[in-house]
């Protein structure tokens, strides 16, 4: 056990617009990002797998409001929001996927409740949000997981719909 | 979308990918991220995880690809990202990047859009965060 470990994150793409990015912002999300990090390469430096580590980093971008999964996860059309995971462990390829579902407070998690609990790979909407809580998982209510940011993302885009534009903002293209 | 890759002490490869999509996406929608192969990988040659345009991540399996170059072609981590992001994905309007890592513990970031945010770390190494 002597192997170089190795950790790498993204907090996805388009979260946070350009014009946006003040100071102030651009530093929590260096942090953000550092916190990340550390809550894998913790694990990682003591010897741990590479499955936990991956898990623990993910669970704190989800925790972050600036990055748009879990807590500040994009809003639908229709103003709800939705939500995905997927974990796989290379040494053995078992593998856990979430879709379509609501409420899980770290939806990393409930992807790997799906792996670990269930024969399946993938699981959506109430059928994986059950396993979840067998698995007991802490869920939220909607207001944990909005936030300004995305609302005003959400609003921008459907007007621009309205008015049959589209916006060359990352932002809104993809997250 | 986040998402994380990871090669620990023994060799072993996990990816971790959550939560995305476009603002204002079509309820019922998913994109690459839940799907293996395309947003999500991990195997005994590389982990990967993505985020971008998740249509084109599933169309042209992107993840898998990359490990289907390393294992088939014998390409580097580097390379093989490298080859699906900008000249896979790219052309074909797959706007986006992915963080990967083999079983060596080499870490690719490609990209090929704004908007990206960046975090690594080796043993040994001060880890480094960036946004794009």
């Amino acid at each position: 056990m002597s192997q170089t470990f190795a950790l790498a994150i993204h907090g996805g793409a388009g979260t946070i617009r350009r014009s946006a990015l003040t100071p102030e912002i651009e530093q929590a999300t260096h942090a953000g990002l550092a916190r990340a990090l550390e809550a894998g390469s913790l694990i990682l430096r003591d010897g741990g797998s590479s499955l936990d580590a991956v898990t623990a980093a993910v669970c704190a971008l989800e925790d972050e409001p600036l990055f748009n999964a879990g807590c500040g996860a994009v809003f639908t059309s229709a103003g709800r929001q939705e939500m995905d995971a997927a974990v796989m462990n290379g040494a053995d390829r078992r593998a856990g996927a979430v879709a379509g579902l609501f409420g899980p407070r770290n939806p990393i998690r409930a992807a790997r409740a799906v792996m670990e609990a269930s024969p399946h790979v993938m699981m959506i909407g109430e059928a994986a949000a059950r396993i979840a809580r067998e698995a007991g998982l802490p869920f939220e209510e909607a207001s944990y997981f909005f936030t300004q940011n995305r609302w005003d993302a959400l609003e921008e885009t459907l007007a621009l719909r309205a008015r049959g534009e589209t916006s060359s903002d990352a932002a809104v293209r993809h997250g | 979308t986040v998402g994380a890759v990871a090669c620990d002490r023994h060799g072993n490869l996990a990816a971790a990918t959550s939560t995305g999509g476009m603002t204002g996406k079509a309820p019922g929608r998913v994109g690459d991220t839940p799907v293996i192969g395309a947003g999500t990988l991990a195997d005994d040659i590389c982990a990967v995880s993505g985020t971008g345009h998740g249509e084109v991540f599933i169309r042209y399996g992107a993840a898998a690809e990359i490990a289907a170059r390393m294992r088939h072609l014998g390409e580097s981590l580097d390379a093989a990202a490298d080859h699906v992001v900008h000249r896979v994905l790219a052309p074909n309007d797959g706007s986006g990047g992915l963080v990967a890592v083999d079983r060596h513990g080499n870490v690719a970031l490609p990209f090929n859009s704004e908007g990206m945010y960046r975090g690594h770390v080796r043993s040994g190494e001060a880890p480094v965060t960036a946004i794009y």
